[in-house]
């Protein structure tokens, strides 16, 4: 919060959108802030009421550069939208940058749901979070507006301010999501992959990244760094030779070049090039030495190596039989530095790919640097 | 390759300090000696976002800094009432 207990004193708010932006048609403007209200008002008891007339207490337009308030705006990109504590006057308010490209749902522009409800964080009396995958980070990342549902650290934020909703005590309500710590042993992972020198680790809608430049991994949302990519992801692999990464989830495949969606994915599995029977990808990895892909299948105690270039798949077999001591299911498969690494459940098993012997047994946050 | 931080990116990262993390001007020669104020926002900001805490510019920070965000400062003193 901002501190200084500073909020309204009333539950019952109003709000007025004072203009559109030119990006969207005016329905969708006026429900992607109604829904943003909504974020908080289901968590709280706060209520919003919309005036088409005069002053309310939330003021909410779109404005270029100098636009009345002091602080101006910066053109495309950067800043999106700003808004005001709560107060009399300008308290309250809402400003988004209408030099943005605002959306109804799609990535290609920012989610004006998106922005608004962490506007409206602002306008209750919510500071910014330093807590990766809140509403209330200050920076933008793209997440489906249709299956929305507020962070725990935003709703510990707004409840400390106004209390539970309770008539709603979201006995009904989806959990909102607890981040996963990927420190936790006990925690299995998704998938593990390489891209372009780092290490990246997926668990639900985050993944956490290894780079030189850090001692700790660093957590972001899987949408902020590949927006569009799916949450909760079976498997994924780098091929460095065409510096794509792959994720898959169910019988579903996306491509991704750096940041950027690869053109014609997703693609289904069948199109990828594998058997018609497959449903899902449980483990992948890359063999950078013979440029062949392990993809570990059939509850991950069988594995299929496949030529990308060719779109073949070249042989089938049982994971015991190529990897020495692993007897249970394959979760995740990683390739990094020569050395090959496959998950099961709490644990990680080094393997030297070329003679499939068994050089060490890890605990999966071994790589992590925990 | 290591990223090279030009001049542009300097200036570019001291109007982000000043409106986000109330970077202000230095003021007077007492005010050069010891950690710069610039590198103090920077070690700020690079505590707020989980970055390597190194106070100097370097890539990565950079790359935060030109991410779509909130025109609210992260600076808890920052009021807007």
């Amino acid at each position: 919060t901002f501190g200084n207990n500073l909020k309204w004193n009333k539950k019952s708010l109003t709000y007025r959108i004072v203009n559109y932006t030119p990006d969207m048609p005016r329905a969708q403007v006026d429900d992607s802030i109604s829904r943003a209200f909504q974020v908080w008002a289901r968590v709280t008891q706060l209520t919003f009421r919309r005036l088409n007339s005069g002053t309310a207490d939330i003021m909410i337009s779109f404005g270029r550069r100098a636009h009345g308030d002091y602080y101006p705006f910066d053109g495309p990109g950067n800043t999106l939208a700003h808004a005001f504590a709560p107060s009399s006057g300008i308290g309250g308010d809402a400003h988004f940058d209408d030099d943005e490209n605002f959306t109804f749902q799609s990535s290609r522009g920012f989610v004006l749901f998106l922005v608004a409800a962490h506007e409206f964080g602002h306008s209750l009396g919510l500071a910014h979070s330093n807590v990766p995958g809140a509403l209330m980070y200050p920076l933008y990342s793209y997440r489906n507006p249709d299956t929305f549902v507020l962070p725990q650290d935003d709703v510990r934020g707004i409840q400390s301010l106004y209390g539970r909703n309770r008539e709603d005590p979201m006995i009904d309500e989806p959990k909102p999501p607890i981040t996963p710590d990927i420190c936790d042993s006990s925690l299995e992972l998704d998938a593990v992959t390489t891209m372009q020198g780092e290490m990246f680790f997926f668990k639900d809608g985050y993944v956490w990244h290894n780079n030189s430049q850090s001692n700790t991994p660093q957590k972001s949302l899987i949408t902020s760094f590949w927006p569009g990519a799916p949450t909760s992801i079976d498997a994924a692999y780098e091929n460095p030779m065409t510096d794509r990464v792959f994720f898959f989830k169910g019988s579903k495949v996306w491509a991704f070049s750096g940041n950027k969606a690869v053109q014609g994915y997703p693609k289904s599995l069948s199109e990828f090039g594998l058997p018609r029977f497959l449903r899902k990808i449980d483990a992948a990895l890359h063999d950078a030495q013979t440029g062949k892909t392990f993809l570990f299948i059939l509850g991950g105690r069988y594995y299929l190596t496949y030529d990308e270039n060719r779109k073949t798949v070249e042989s089938f077999s049982w994971v015991s039989q190529t990897f020495n001591g692993m007897s249970n299911k394959v979760t995740a498969a990683v390739q990094s530095r020569g050395s090959t690494f496959i998950y099961s459940g709490d644990y990680m098993y080094m393997y030297d790919l070329g003679s499939g012997r068994l050089l060490r047994v890890l605990k999966n946050t071994y790589l992590l640097g925990c | 390759p290591v990223s090279k931080i030009t001049e542009e990116d300097d200036i570019f990262a001291e109007v982000y300090l000043k409106k986000f993390f109330n970077l202000t001007e230095e003021k007077g020669p007492s005010a050069r000696r010891g950690i710069s104020p610039m590198s103090k926002k920077l070690s700020e900001m690079q505590k707020f976002f989980g970055l390597r805490i190194t106070g100097t510019l370097d890539a990565d920070t950079l790359e935060v800094m030109k991410k779509p965000r909130c025109g609210v400062p992260d600076e808890k003193v920052a009021r807007f009432s």
